[in-house]
């Protein structure tokens, strides 16, 4: 473990608590896409089903752990809790949009076709386009909360630590995998423009508000 | 066969 994944794990890990608290603390959903955080679920889920399967270490079931079970609180709270708060008539990306090419994707390239080597593959496509909903939601109102763009701001780092990791690990341990990294690379790619807003605006006090 | 070593990460 270098310092950049462990730096990516603790912002995805801080990312999704600032959610959490943001709607349990507000009691109010308003403006999280609850596509993307079920599409977020989907993901964890298919991708940890190997906590059944091997140990890796105590650090990592845990954090599995703590993925699936804070996704589904999500979802929860957005589905049922606060219900009365979110903005569906806003959530409208079209989520089979993702879903059935990444699916696709995952069953023609992977490492082995075997089921959860697939599940694993369709997790990691499915993840890099997981935002989009919450993207396409924030320019469909035009604005998001201060606190909303720092959720972003950190999920988008994480996955940007995740590709110095590689880096390191293709230099000193002389591996790769290809398609965590075209994955990873597309997935940052998407929060480029964000990144660009979060540091012009939000980091200047002004709320995240995109040009009419 | 040993998983894939990317594996190991979350």
């Amino acid at each position: 473990m270098n310092i950049f994944r462990f730096l990516g794990d603790l912002s995805h890990l801080i990312a999704i608590v600032i959610l959490l608290l943001k709607i349990w603390k507000s009691r109010s959903c308003a403006g999280i896409s609850g596509k993307s955080q079920a599409l977020f679920a989907v993901v964890f889920t298919t991708r940890y089903l190997d906590l059944f399967t091997n140990f890796i270490s105590f650090y990592n079931t845990g954090m599995k752990v703590v993925y699936i079970a804070c996704s589904y609180a999500m979802v929860w709270m957005i589905y049922s809790k606060f219900k009365a708060t979110y903005d569906g008539n806003h959530d409208t990306f079209r989520v089979e949009f993702l879903v059935a090419p990444t699916a696709i994707l995952a069953f023609l390239v992977n490492h082995d076709f075997t089921p959860l080597e697939i599940l694993w593959t369709f997790s990691i496509y499915l993840e890099s386009v997981a935002i989009l909903p919450q993207l396409f939601m924030v320019s469909k109102t035009g604005e998001a909360e201060t606190i909303t763009s720092h959720y972003l701001f950190a999920l988008g780092v994480y996955r940007t630590l995740y590709l110095f990791n590689w880096i390191w690990r293709y230099q000193f341990e002389g591996f790769f995998d290809l398609i965590a990294i075209v994955a990873g690379l597309v997935q940052t790619i998407l929060y480029c423009d964000f990144f660009y807003l979060y540091i012009t605006k939000v980091l200047k006090g002004k709320k995240l508000s995109l040009p009419a | 066969q040993e998983p894939n070593k990317t594996h190991d990460e979350l």
